[in-house]
């Protein structure tokens, strides 16, 4: 999991561009 | 009835690539054949345009610098365009993601499994995604602000000249099927829910759900292409040359990892092509 953080992020919730 | 619901979802995925992907094929066409109105794209051709074009590239989208504050940009134009086109990938991974989430069952299958199909699938979506954007002499970039010829790009020092001139060959062949956006929505699904990703807990739903949009697929290219004959082999067949060319660009990417020593890589899309293949 920690590994994708930032896909599980994207998956579980919508995120903005500038957070990405 | 069962051929109502493959239609039905065929509107749907339509209706959620149009809500996420903010330049379709149908406007990238426009543009490129000069009959989008005032919508002239300005061209790159060489340094100069290049950097008068930089500052569209980067109100286009997120530049470079709001990633890294206080890291100066790089020097060099082949590295700076190289970030411009990380930012856009990152945003359109974003986009992809959001579509994915909007096949129906998707968000139902086990979270990891979710980001497996995410991890593997995102770069060949996004390859394809380019098509559209293409022609034999250069590509829309920027929201199709902008127009960036095929002979500049492979101008370009190596290896970064090396990067786009496969999606250019894969292009120009992939548009001769000539597939609109309502085809595009569904290939795009079928891609992303493939079983055969490695790593992945639990295929059977995920099959189930890409045999559903297979033949809702089938049907819609028979009803939208009546005359184009095998068009649904001929775009399944597209698969293979998609999976090859994300392998080679990760291969370029790790090189350029090491050849470029101040090279920054983008954390999500770090995230994707590590250990990919």
């Amino acid at each position: 999991k920690e590994k994708h953080k930032i896909l599980h992020r994207l998956l579980q919730n919508s995120t903005s561009p500038v957070e990405l | 009835p069962e051929a109502a619901d493959l239609r039905a979802l065929a509107r749907h995925l339509y209706e959620a690539y149009l809500k996420y992907f903010p330049l379709t094929k149908a406007k990238a066409r426009a543009i490129l054949s000069g009959k989008s109105g005032d919508n002239v794209p300005f061209v790159i051709h060489d340094i100069k345009s290049l950097m008068e074009g930089e500052q569209l590239i980067n109100n286009g989208q997120t530049s470079f610098q709001e990633h890294n504050i206080g890291s100066d940009p790089p020097d060099g134009v082949e590295l700076r365009f190289f970030y411009s086109c990380q930012s856009r990938s990152a945003e359109a991974v974003r986009e992809v993601t959001e579509f994915a989430k909007s096949i129906p069952g998707f968000v139902n299958l086990d979270l990891n499994d979710q980001v497996t199909l995410l991890k593997y699938g995102v770069i060949e979506v996004l390859i394809l995604m380019m098509s559209p954007l293409m022609n034999k002499d250069g590509t829309l970039i920027s929201y199709g602000q902008i127009f960036m010829t095929r002979e500049f790009l492979k101008s370009l020092r190596k290896p970064f000249c090396q990067m786009l001139e496969p999606k250019f060959d894969f292009s120009v062949k992939f548009n001769t099927l000539e597939l609109d956006d309502s085809d595009m929505a569904l290939f795009l699904a079928v891609i992303i829910l493939s079983g055969d990703r490695p790593g992945l807990l639990n295929v059977k739903p995920i099959e189930q759900l890409q045999e559903t949009v297979l033949h809702s697929l089938e049907l819609h290219l028979k009803i939208n292409h009546p005359d184009s004959l095998q068009l649904f082999a001929k775009v399944l067949q597209k698969m293979t040359d998609l999976r090859q060319m994300v392998t080679d660009h990760v291969q370029l990417i790790q090189l350029l990892k090491k050849t470029e020593v101040d090279m920054f890589l983008h954390p999500l899309l770090q995230e994707i092509m590590k250990d990919l293949y």
